[in-house]
């Protein structure tokens, strides 16, 4: 049974397609077969991203063992005119599409930052989500509002509301488990900063009211995007062929920070 | 002749809200009378912002003079069903509405991380175009495509396509004058790290292909993000009952890329 790892957060910029790529090599270096999904049908950055992975490897004769690549398809996406007609196609699409990765151990899909039908699907057949978002009070008005005079959380925003409307569909259609939200904190500042522990704080407050427990983040680190070109992640540094990691302080947190965030998904162990 | 100022990335993320708050308040500061348009219809990151600050002054009990706010109007958006008459809806409540900013010098709009139709006419009503991009050839890739072999770039991108369109709307309506199109790296790192110098190095080649000039930008600060929750922005610190700035070296830079910023957008001077 697939598990369906769902990379989800309205706002743009959170770290989505960062996230699903660096937990796509993870669990592929793990041993275990991937399938991958991308919904931004416009921007395409996780598609983008492997393709680089792809070209990069046949220039410098890498094999598939040292930079393996996870089983990726197009996404169900319908252009027809009738919304009711588009989205009755990409419903029936998405559930063929989920036949298709059924050989895969996890299943990562990565999400638009935007609100599109594929997205709500996704969401519906999330057995995890994983919100990424920036240490910011921008980012958080998209979980949550906040009263400006008391300080305390008024009510849950537009995303908490796409996550609770998919937790209702999964309810209502039988599927038996809840889903496990998991918010991870991005692009974390060095120092432990006012904000930072400001965030923190209404975080852990949020997490009980609707829902989500946070795991750990990721800090800000050139490491986490510089490798794009080349499809890379610190992760395939040092394989058989494949350039070695600097020994610098940055790059062994962001492996540990890698771990951690991977290992704090909890997922079930597929190899028994 | 009010100044139009479009601040757009399709890229999510990438700080145009940031840099639209900024730049709101810096030419208010200035002394000119400011427009403001939020066009992220869903998210309204702006239209928050600006709430946060008229709520925090009134609770403070500060004046319009310490805490000045840019004229705000609700975006023309229509909800009709059919594409065609929506479309129609919107082009006429866009001259509507740049109609009523007509007192102000300048008008500053924030579009969303989306191709949509009002974010399209706002391009092309454009008199400057500020694109604020992170340091990342994630963001790059939604300028241009960069050939992972040669590292020559390949062309042009999904939003440069999106302002090529804009450029050409406005040819054919026959309206005098070019959109100036300036670039803003935004969330810079510290250090001059690799990746920095190799992301300078492309959209130096890249500006001269598809037209557009770089401005100084800003780094990655706290600053620039921490005040969101009260409306406030560096430049109000220390306005008359508005806490003072902490005498920070990050606070004194920001500061500084923030002027700068401001000059390098070569903004007619409205004072004469
Ligand atoms: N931990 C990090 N450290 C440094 N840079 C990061 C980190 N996470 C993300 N970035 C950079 O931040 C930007 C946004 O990240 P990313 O594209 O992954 O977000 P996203 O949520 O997928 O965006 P979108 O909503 O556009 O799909 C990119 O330029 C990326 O390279
Ligand atoms: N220079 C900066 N330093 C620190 N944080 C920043 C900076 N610029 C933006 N941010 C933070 O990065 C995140 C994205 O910025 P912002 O919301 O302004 O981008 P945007 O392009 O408007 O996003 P969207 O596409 O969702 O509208 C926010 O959490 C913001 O607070
Ligand atoms: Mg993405
Ligand atoms: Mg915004």
């Amino acid at each position: 049974e697939t598990h369906v790892i769902v990379i989800g957060n309205e706002k743009g910029g959170s770290g989505k397609t960062t996230a699903a790529m660096h937990l796509i090599v993870s669990l592929m270096k793990a041993g275990y077969e991937v399938g991958a999904l991308d919904l931004d049908i416009r921007q395409k950055s996780l598609s983008r991203y492997l393709e680089n992975r792809v070209k990069w490897a046949i220039q410098n004769e890498v094999d598939q063992a040292a930079l393996p690549v996870p089983l990726i398809l197009p996404p169900p996406f319908s252009k027809l005119d009738s919304r009711e007609q588009a989205y009755a196609a990409e419903t029936k699409g998405f559930q063929d599409i989920l036949m298709k990765f059924a050989r895969c151990d996890f299943l990562v899909i990565d999400c638009p930052g935007a609100d599109t039908h594929l997205s709500r699907l996704a969401h519906a057949h999330a057995d995890t989500i994983v919100t990424p978002m920036n240490d910011s009070f921008v980012d958080f008005d998209l979980l949550a509002r906040i009263d400006s005079q008391t300080g305390e959380i008024e009510g849950p925003s537009l995303y908490a509301e796409m996550v609770w409307e998919a937790r209702q569909t999964r309810a209502r259609a039988g599927i038996m488990g809840g889903i496990d939200w998991v918010v991870m904190r991005n692009r974390m500042g060095a120092v432990n900063a006012n904000n930072k522990k400001r965030v923190g704080k209404m975080l852990d407050q949020l997490s009980k009211r609707i829902g989500f427990r946070l795991s750990k983040g990721f800090g800000e680190r050139v490491i986490y995007r510089e490798l794009f070109p080349m499809g890379l992640t610190l992760l395939d540094l040092g394989a058989e062929g494949v350039p070695k990691s600097m020994t610098s302080m940055s790059h062994v947190t962001a492996r540990f920070e890698i771990r951690t965030f991977l290992a704090s998904l909890n997922l079930p162990d597929k190899r028994g």
